[in-house]
């Protein structure tokens, strides 16, 4: 039957990289990896994806505005994922029509 | 996806969406988002964890905004977006999203940022505000806005269906989320419209579908009210 999602609060007075620490007291960061794993597998094909992991690495600098380049960095971090990795997640959500 | 904003015959506003995603994952994923400033909530939104846009959210007591993929079909879309977002350097669509309810100061605001602001696809924002007469869904290009579609009461147009396809082309044959959705809102009418009727419109199938991930509704001028509930698969 229909759920309620978990709500967390996410302080904008924190520094970014910090400041969504409290979404893996509501979600296990080994389930994360493997989720956005999984999102990822299925949204781009893996040749496509070593092309595309390089292509990030070497722009992710240009292409991440503030403050959503601090929080994606301080997510990998956190939950020890490659930050091209979760860069590429918050591009596959997006990216249905692929 | 499928967004419906609408108005009662008071005057209230009342927003609801269905976000539709061919990932059964997400729906672990979902969480609701206070995003506070100075210990107090700026606006708050739906996501998934790891994603820091929003495609559904509420800036209390201003507006509500849902988006909706604007889905041409066609194979090479990705790779636009892609050069969009790294060569032109435009805005992902969540994040306008989000920046817009950070940012604009009341629902016309709003309206502007989202049909001017540059992003990298086209897409649906559905916004509601406050007042009697605020709700439109806006029709975007990447570059600005195609279309804008608002509530016209007055003309027998309170409540306006969006689903992922332009609004005054009919919709593919095999997609009857829309025509579902505004018979029920027909039947349901303007004098019993609110925030439970509405949700029962967005449960009707095939509006709420197998890849429904999760449903929210809202009403800008009544904050406390946001609720959002996943879907069974």
């Amino acid at each position: 039957s229909d759920f309620a999602p978990p709500t967390i609060d996410i302080n904008l007075d924190d520094d970014p990289q910090v400041r969504w620490l409290p979404l893996f007291k509501a979600f296990d960061s080994d389930f994360l990896k493997k989720a956005a794993q999984e999102v990822i597998d299925s949204t781009i094909p893996k040749w496509l994806h070593k092309v595309l992991r390089a292509l990030v690495k070497a722009s992710e600098k240009f292409i991440l505005p503030k403050p959503y380049g601090e929080e994606i960095r301080g997510m990998a971090s956190h939950v020890g994922a490659s930050l091209s990795d979760i860069i590429l997640l918050n591009f596959a959500y997006e990216a249905t029509a692929f | 996806c499928t967004s419906i904003v609408a108005q009662d015959k008071a005057g209230n506003l009342y927003h609801g969406r269905n976000l539709d995603y061919p990932q059964s994952v997400l729906r672990n994923l979902t969480v609701n988002v206070n995003f506070r400033k100075n210990g107090k909530i700026s606006y708050i939104g739906t996501t998934f964890a790891g994603y820091v846009g929003l495609w559904t959210g509420q800036s209390p007591y201003k507006f509500t905004v849902s988006g909706d993929q604007r889905d041409k079909g066609h194979r090479w879309d990705f790779w636009k977006n892609m050069f969009s977002a790294f060569m032109l350097r435009r805005s992902l669509v969540s994040w306008l999203v989000r920046e817009t309810l950070e940012k604009a100061e009341d629902f016309e605001d709003a309206a502007l940022r989202l049909s001017k602001i540059p992003i990298i696809t086209g897409v649906y924002y559905i916004v509601a505000g406050a007042r009697a007469g605020e709700g439109l869904v806006i029709t975007r290009d990447r570059k600005g806005p195609a279309d804008i579609w608002p509530l016209n009461p007055l003309q027998g147009g309170w409540f306006r269906v969006e689903t992922n396809f332009d609004h005054w082309r009919p919709a593919p044959a095999k997609d009857h989320r829309r025509e579902a959705a505004e018979k029920a809102m027909n039947a349901t009418g303007q004098e019993h419209i609110n925030m439970y009727s509405l949700y029962k419109v967005l449960s009707l199938s095939p509006v709420c579908n197998s890849i429904t991930i999760y449903t929210t509704t809202m009403s800008a001028a009544s904050p406390e009210k946001y609720t959002t509930l996943v879907r069974p698969p």
